[in-house]
Order: C-alpha cells, then sequence, then structure tokens
C-alpha cells in the first residue's frame, strides 16, 4: 500500500514543522513508481511529479496528520484534479440530432459502447439511431445488427457499400427522416499510423459533423496511450474519452496520460460485457485505483 | 542512447526511460539495469557505444530461442487451445494460423468456441472460409467446452491434423470465466487425454502492466505454454513480454502484425529486441 510505502520513508520527519526539498524528493520517487506501476506515461508522470515536488516544498505538515499520508492525499487530490472535475455528459446538439462518433484502437470496444450509449440514452428519453461504419472486420456490421436486435433498436448499413462516409451520410439522412434525435457511429478500429484509415475518418468527420467524437481507449492500455491520444487529437479534434474494460484490474495510468496531453475529459467508462455496463467517470475513484 | 562519452549515471537514466516507454516495466527494467551494470563492471568496460550492444544481448537471451515449434508429424490431431483478455486478437489470430497450416497442406479444423459474443461464431467462420478451415459450431449461448468436444471428436473421426479452439474474451479476474475455462480444457482432455497440446495465451502489445496478471492468473488456470503478441505492426512495443519470460518464463511463440490473414510471423527474438531500440 502506497501510503505505508510513504509513511516508512517519512518515519524521520514527525515533528518537524515544514516538508524539505530532499523529504518530498524521497516520498515523490515511491509516488512515482507507482505512477508508472500503473501505467502513466513515462513523461507524464515526471511532469507530475515535478508539478508537486514545487508545490510541496514547505507545506505545513499538521503535527497530527503523518507526513506519508500527508504527501499521498496531496499526490491524490492533485491527480483529482488533473482527472477532471465535476462530470461533463455528451454535448447535444442545437439542432437534433445529436450525432456522436466512436473512434479508436482495434478491439478497444467501441462497437460495444455503441450498442450501451443506445440503450443508455434512449433510457434518457432519446429515440438512438446506430450507424454500422466499420466495413473492414468480418462480422463487424452484423455484431452491431445482433446489438441492435437484442436493444430493439435501428442500425443502418448498407451492404456491399465499401465507401464508409457514404454509410454514414446516408445513415444520417435516414435517421433525421425517421426523425430519430441520437445517432451513433461506429467506426473501424485503426492504428494511428495508418495513414489511408485516419483519413477515413477525418473525412466521416467532415462529412458528417458529428456533436460528440468519442475517443475509446482500453483501460489496460500501455505508455503508448500518449502517442496514439495525441494522434487521434491531431487529426480529429475528439471530444472526450470513454475508457472501457474497468471491471478488470488494470490501473487505468492511462486516463491520466490521455488527460494530459489532449486536455479532453473522460466522460464514461465501460464496466463489462453486457449493456447496461455503462458508467459516468468518476474522478475520485480512478485517483485511488491510479495510485493503488 | 547513442550519443554518450562516459557510462554515467545519466546513459542509464535513459536506458530506464526506454525501457519503461517500451512497457518493460520497473520491475523488469532494474533488472536488465542492475545485470548490465554487472556485466560492465566485471568486464570493466569503459566504451558507452559497446553498452547498446551488450543490452540488446542480455535481453534477446532472456527471451530464448522462441520459434514456433509445432510438430505435427508426432500428434494427431494437434490440439490448439486459444486464450485472452477481450479484444486481443484470439479469432483473428486463429485465422490466421489456419490459413498458415492449410498451405503447409495440413487439414484444420476450428473450434467455435466463444458462444456469448455478438456475432463471434459468424466472425469465425468468416476466417474458416478464408483459410479453407472446416468449421465446428453450435448455436450462441450454447456451452463452449460442449463445441470444443465435439471439434476435437470430428478432428479424430475425420483424422484432421489441428484443430483449432477459440474462446470468448475473458477478464483474469472474473473467478465464473476462469472457471468456465478450466472446464473447456477438462472436458477437451476426457475426449483426448493429451490434449490440447498447446494453450496460447494472447496478448496486445498496447497492453501496459496489466499483461503481467493475464499471464499469471490464465497460466494458474490452464497451463499457457506459449504468447502470441499482437498488433506490433502499430506504435506499441511490447514490452511487457519481457517482463513475463523473466517473471513466468512463458516464451513468445507468434506476433500478429496486421488485420489480414497473412499478417502473423514466428517470434524473433533479435528482430524483436532492434524494434524495441528503433
Ligand atoms: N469486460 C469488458 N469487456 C468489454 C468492455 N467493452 C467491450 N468489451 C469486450 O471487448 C471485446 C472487444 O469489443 P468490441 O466492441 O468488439 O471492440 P471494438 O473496438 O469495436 O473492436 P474493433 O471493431 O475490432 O476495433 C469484446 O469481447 C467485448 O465484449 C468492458 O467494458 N468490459
Ligand atoms: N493492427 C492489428 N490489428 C489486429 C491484429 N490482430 C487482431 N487485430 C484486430 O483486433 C480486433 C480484435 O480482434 P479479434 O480477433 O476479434 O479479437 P478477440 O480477442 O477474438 O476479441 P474477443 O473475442 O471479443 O475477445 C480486430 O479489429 C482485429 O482485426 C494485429 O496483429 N494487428
Ligand atoms: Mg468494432
Ligand atoms: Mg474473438
Amino acid at each position: 500500500d502506497l501510503s505505508n510505502k510513504l509513511e516508512s520513508v517519512f518515519k524521520q520527519l514527525r515533528g518537524q514543522g515544514k516538508l524539505t526539498e530532499k523529504n518530498i524528493k524521497d516520498g515523490l520517487r515511491d509516488v512515482r513508481r507507482a505512477l508508472l506501476e500503473s501505467d502513466v506515461n513515462y513523461k507524464v508522470a515526471k511532469d507530475f511529479i515535478k508539478r508537486v515536488e514545487e508545490r510541496a516544498v514547505g507545506e505545513e505538515v499538521l503535527r497530527s496528520l503523518k507526513p506519508g499520508e500527508y504527501v499521498v492525499r496531496y499526490v491524490h487530490e492533485e491527480l483529482i484534479n488533473l482527472l477532471g472535475g465535476k462530470f461533463q455528459d455528451i454535448q447535444v446538439a442545437p439542432q437534433p440530432p445529436t450525432i456522436v462518433m466512436v473512434c479508436g484502437l482495434q478491439g478497444s470496444g467501441k462497437t460495444t459502447l455503441c450498442g450501451k450509449f443506445a440503450r443508455y440514452f434512449r433510457k434518457k428519453g432519446k429515440h438512438p439511431f446506430l450507424i454500422a461504419g466499420d466495413i473492414y472486420r468480418p462480422a463487424a456490421i452484423h455484431q452491431l445488427q445482433v446489438i441492435g436486435k437484442q436493444l430493439d433498436i435501428p442500425v443502418f448499413s448498407i451492404e456491399g457499400e465499401k465507401d464508409a462516409v457514404t454509410i454514414c451520410r446516408k445513415g444520417l439522412a435516414e435517421a433525421k427522416r425517421l426523425g430519430h434525435d441520437f445517432v451513433i457511429i461506429d467506426t473501424a478500429g485503426r492504428l494511428q499510423i495508418d495513414e489511408a484509415m485516419m483519413a477515413e475518418v477525418e473525412r466521416i468527420k467532415h462529412e458528417i459533423q458529428p456533436t460528440e467524437i468519442v475517443f475509446v481507449a482500453d483501460a489496460m492500455i500501455g505508455q503508448e496511450a500518449v502517442n496514439v491520444a495525441k494522434a487521434f487529437h491531431d487529426r480529429l479534434a475528439f471530444d472526450s474519452v470513454a475508457l472501457t474494460k474497468m471491471d478488470g484490474d488494470a490501473r487505468g495510468g492511462a486516463a491520466l496520460s490521455i488527460r494530459a496531453v489532449t486536455g479532453k475529459p473522460i466522460k464514461y467508462i465501460g464496466v463489462g460485457e453486457k449493456m447496461d455496463a455503462l458508467e459516468p467517470f468518476n474522478p475520485e475513484g480512478m485517483a485511488s485505483r491510479i495510485l493503488g | 542512447i547513442r550519443g554518450h562519452t562516459t557510462i554515467d549515471d545519466d546513459l542509464m537514466e535513459e536506458i530506464e526511460e526506454l525501457l519503461i516507454s517500451a512497457d518493460v516495466g520497473v520491475h523488469a527494467t532494474m533488472t536488465i539495469i542492475d545485470r548490465l551494470q554487472n556485466r560492465i563492471k566485471i568486464d570493466k568496460i569503459k566504451d558507452p557505444s559497446l553498452v547498446e550492444g551488450l543490452l540488446k544481448a542480455e535481453i534477446a537471451a532472456l527471451m530464448g530461442e522462441g520459434s514456433y515449434e509445432l510438430d505435427l508429424s508426432a500428434v494427431k490431431p494437434y490440439v490448439i487451445m486459444v486464450v485472452g483478455v477481450n479484444g486481443v486478437g484470439k479469432t483473428t489470430t486463429i485465422g490466421k494460423i489456419a490459413a498458415r497450416l492449410k498451405q503447409e497442406g495440413k487439414h484444420v479444423i476450428l473450434a467455435a468456441g466463444d458462444t456469448f459474443r455478438a456475432a463471434a461464431i459468424d466472425q469465425l467462420e468468416i476466417w474458416a472460409d478464408r483459410a479453407g478451415a472446416q468449421i465446428v459450431r453450435s448455436q450462441p449461448e450454447a456451452d463452449p467446452a460442449a463445441v470444443a468436444f465435439d471439434a476435437v471428436d470430428a478432428a479424430l473421426a475425420r483424422n484432421a491434423d489441428v484443430v483449432l479452439i477459440d474462446t470468448a474474451g475473458r477478464l483474469h479476474t472474473k473467478v465464473n470465466l476462469m472457471k468456465e475455462l478450466e472446464k473447456i480444457k477438462r472436458v477437451v482432455q476426457k475426449r483426448l487425454p493429451a490434449a490440447p497440446h498447446e494453450i496460447l495465451l494472447v496478448l496486445d502489445a498496447t497492453t501496459g502492466q496489466n499483461a503481467i496478471q493475464q499471464a499469471k492468473l490464465f497460466n494458474q488456470v490452464v497451463d499457457i505454454s506459449g504468447l502470441v503478441l499482437t498488433k506490433l505492426d502499430g506504435t506499441a512495443k511490447g514490452g511487457i513480454v519481457i517482463a513475463i519470460k523473466d517473471e513466468l518464463n512463458i516464451p513468445v511463440k507468434l506476433i500478429g502484425v496486421g488485420e489480414q490473414v497473412e499478417d502473423i510471423q514466428d517470434f524473433d527474438p533479435h528482430d524483436f529486441v532492434e524494434a524495441l531500440f528503433a
């Protein structure tokens, strides 16, 4: 436990009034290790520790509080601040429909998330419509159709259509024609370094003008989260992040990395394979989880 | 790490950053650097330009031989079970392995053991078609152990060479799902005592330190004989396999380098290490 580890480091601080630079450096070495073990990016962890160091030096150590606990609580609060304050929901379009487009690496949980969003926003009174924009993965369209059928939510696809932009454009027209006010577009998983695929998702954005672009990331992603998120953000300026598979035991340091490098909020988390396994993001819970 | 004029703390810190940034993890990185510093001391090395070579050699030695030894002449049918957490590339990897074996003239049967996820069976059917393999399937919600049993049974009846068992993605923290995996293995053993001859754990190269927990728990439940490291065509280096080899001695056998049927390669420790430092 990080608190206990830091306690032994700070044993000699008892009775001293302020935290010195050396005290802080020693304590933060353990915090940095905890962050790295949680998959926070190396550079992000370095910057974070440096900022905490600058602010914590000279802080009053309450006589009744243990210094180790104090530093951990300080770090904890810093993490919560960085991970984003109050909950922000998916933006609603000034004129319906609200259009949500999901994007991300292969296997990150996008198609499943589309189903979860559809169910969630229907419960909130919306009339969702799903567009099957993944024309590459074997049975991807079928996967979304099965989900749509389970939820009794319409899924738009065009059999044999080789252009994802066309599917999205026609799907959006159909959604409007039928009076749906919440459109969710599933896209194929792609590498941020795949030029053709990144150009495709840029074209979909340009054509469709989504209200919200959600970057979907697997909670277990490691150091590369920074490069991936930055590239998707540079190309698409996505609005928010969804972190999936949070029902596992991955500490999810990527949350901090992605937030640090893009400035965009994490709004939702996936907590299971079923369609009801969606929760609003809780920065306090995430901070505790990252600190281990 | 190439611009240094002396072997100093700065050089070690750069090595630390390189390894941690490649997802090798703090613990394994410290172990590697300790061993490197020992080597430098014992061999009295002063030239910093030699350090990179030493580091590469150390890591390659740790990763071991690693090539995919599939001795199909000795065993028939050879049963391979593929496991791992959600979305890592199990189904796609099975399609690729099947195609490769088919090209070598083998008779391959795929078991559609993911009876849970939407369109999982359909996805595997498309791969069976692409690979020229036969598929044994049931209905969604069917017992995956029964599908696996039927596939091995069919392989024996049809004198097939290889059975590849696809399983549903599952988080290693879900006790009931891990128990299900144990059951699939047990039931296969009932039909063929030596089977499964190979249990491959598929890991996504973008995964961070959680991969170590995945390897530990899957190994506890079903004895992993090898790893498949997928999505190496991306920018992730997959350094987690170094930590896993160091702690659990499980070798990487295959790597996935794309989404097409031919995008699978035998693991080569030297190529892997070169890519790490590229
Ligand atoms: N345990 C758990 N599994 C999840 C969660 N979200 C998705 N999954 C599973 O992760 C796997 C991949 O999900 P998909 O929705 O197919 O991922 P994707 O991003 O659409 O994949 P591609 O389209 O191939 O890029 C499936 O097995 C899902 O059931 C989650 O929050 N928790
Ligand atoms: N770029 C790349 N993508 C891959 C690779 N292997 C698999 N994928 C993609 O990763 C996604 C998930 O692959 P699947 O084969 O469905 O993964 P899975 O482990 O069977 O997923 P679940 O059954 O849902 O747990 C798909 O979009 C695949 O095309 C690879 O080596 N490189
Ligand atoms: Mg998908
Ligand atoms: Mg699968």
